[in-house]
């Protein structure tokens, strides 16, 4: 058994299942390692979302395996730490209260790592100290523009980017 | 190791040079559908060195070029350009400053550039080895990826951390 | 060549045509028939949102695959109405100016389809009138109430329930 | 034809008999991630005479019966009941209202009902086909499935159309 590989292991699932219990605000999971013994052992994912029994991964709702797998990403990230890492709309499936810990998350790891966060969602935005807005011209040519936090309006669930007087 | 800027002309939508700064911290990129968000994320992939036609969500190297839109023709090379603060030497190459430049012409030719010199694909994937895990770079659509491995598919996101 | 297959065929890509451009705001799309002569052509698609060259579907962005999908649901169901279709998050990609136009396009047919939408998106629910709010208690337990659209916040990206005073 | 009412009792997480009305037009269902919305599509699914297991997102009939939670016990037995206004005869029955109920058991027994009539799966598969079109139901992730099905297979929702 491969014992770098049995350390790692054994780090991420430990920060897997503190991530787990932050980002949804209760709730257990753990990593297990089907067979200790082989070096091609499998990994298996427990997750039990707060309130609930523990279940195959396949019956949790389509936010929850959302914020599972970030969590796995956030253990990843912790044990074996990338300069950066860009997100494209990992936030999707989630509701606003899990919005709001996934940016709190985000903020606390941002320190060590640049994050770099595609998303249509105003609560995930305001993690950002940088914000660019993408548009569209009529020739299918793109154009970025730095943007302030009071450029985006909240209008009907996606940010909508608007002029702002003066 | 940081990033500093991207400059990308000619790469998908970015018809016109375009030139983003990275601050340190969080940076969020938002506008409406089919703006181009996305394919800022496929620029860095590509620059640093993806392969996989499928990763980029096209199947051939034209796929990547500006292919023209209302009034404006087609572009006929697509360039990215991937400025890195390396002060940290955590990327195997003895400067504070890194640029990773990468050109496709729409023969299928690719052109690799490591501070204006030109080098070849493996110098870039050697370069960037150290960031070359399975989780810097997470796709629209594919955050719950890790969940719908197998297991021991999911063995290999773990020895990219080991 | 099946010419029921063919009538409804013609008649669904003349639909997808015109609610693509309905839901684009723009743009053109087709339905190919590979072979029309062979009884197991496959059918392409061709989209072509506005301002935009006509490139592999691949290229689309996420929700430029959604809207384009949901044409084809829309012609679908034009052409052969089901009573009633429960879409599950379908405008979870959306933008707010395409989730407004989807909208549209739904409480137009709502005149002879009944829709149920399960959304976590504010502009989605306008089209409503009826609205049902699901949470779930320490059990583990749903609990459905009926709700006002007063009642809904968006705050950060996704609705959430609130109660109102009196 | 157009639905009534959705009656749920032990099917996932409706531990507590649940009632749904139908009006005509527009129903929207909104709540917080894992809470049961997607639960309610799959109760709809399941009584109109779902066989996949997959389509209901587990692996076995065990996994549709509330599993227990907090300080409440495992339930016994799962069951849907959808009232269906019959008026136009859309379905081949003639009832001006017609109710499909199933059960389940943890044995992995099913019971099937058309208007309290025990009656076996084939005649609720009989009785629904007006509504056996694959686009009648479409589950969360999968509003691009017919984009990134191959074209001989996008034929078939054609052939339910036509
Ligand atoms: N080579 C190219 N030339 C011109 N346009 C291209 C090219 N490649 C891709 N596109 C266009 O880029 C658009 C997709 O951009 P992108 O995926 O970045 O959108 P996005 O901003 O992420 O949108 P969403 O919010 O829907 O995910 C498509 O409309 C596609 O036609
Ligand atoms: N038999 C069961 N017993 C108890 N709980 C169950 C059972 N089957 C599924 N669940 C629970 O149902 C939850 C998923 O519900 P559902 O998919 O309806 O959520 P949702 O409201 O659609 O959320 P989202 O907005 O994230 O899509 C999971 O937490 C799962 O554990
Ligand atoms: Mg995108
Ligand atoms: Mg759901």
């Amino acid at each position: 058994m491969n014992s770098r590989f049995a350390q790692t292991f054994s780090a991420v699932a430990e920060e897997f299942s503190q991530a787990f219990t932050r980002l949804f605000g209760g709730g257990t999971a753990q990593l297990i390692l089907n067979d200790p013994n082989s070096s091609e052992s499998g990994i298996d994912i427990i997750a039990q979302p707060p309130g609930k029994r523990r279940q195959p991964l396949s019956l949790l709702s389509g936010g929850e395996r959302s914020l599972t797998a970030v969590a796995l990403l956030v253990a990843l990230l912790k044990v074996n730490p990338t300069p950066f890492c860009v997100m494209d709309e990992v936030d999707a499936a989630l509701d606003e209260a899990n919005v709001v810990r996934l940016r709190e998350q985000l903020l606390e790891m941002s320190q060590h790592t640049q994050f770099v966060l595609v998303t249509h969602n105003r609560g995930t935005v305001e993690a950002a100290s940088t914000l660019y807005g993408v548009t569209m011209n009529p020739d299918g040519a793109s154009k970025i523009l730095s943007i302030r936090l009071d450029q985006l309006v909240d209008d009907g669930g996606a940010v909508r980017i608007v002029e702002t007087v003066g | 190791m940081y990033l500093k800027r991207l400059e990308i002309q000619g790469f998908k939508t970015f018809a016109n040079r375009t030139v983003i700064e990275f601050p340190l911290g969080v940076t969020a990129i938002v506008g409406p559908n089919g703006s181009g968000k996305s394919n800022v994320t496929d620029a860095i992939r590509w620059v640093l060195g993806e392969q996989s036609f499928s990763a980029l969500r096209c199947r051939r190297t034209e796929d990547l070029i500006y292919s023209g839109g209302g009034k404006r023709a087609a572009q006929g090379m697509a360039e990215v350009a991937l400025t890195i603060d390396n002060t940290d030497r955590t990327l195997p190459l003895d400067f504070n400053e890194v640029t990773i430049m990468r050109r496709s012409f729409r023969s299928g030719e690719n052109e690799y550039f490591l501070n204006k010199n030109k080098v070849r694909l493996r110098d870039i994937q050697e370069a960037t080895s150290p960031l070359a895990s399975s989780y810097t770079l997470i796709n629209q659509g594919l955050v719950d990826a890790a969940l719908t491995l197998r297991p021991e598919e999911r063995r290999s996101l773990f020895e990219d951390a080991a």
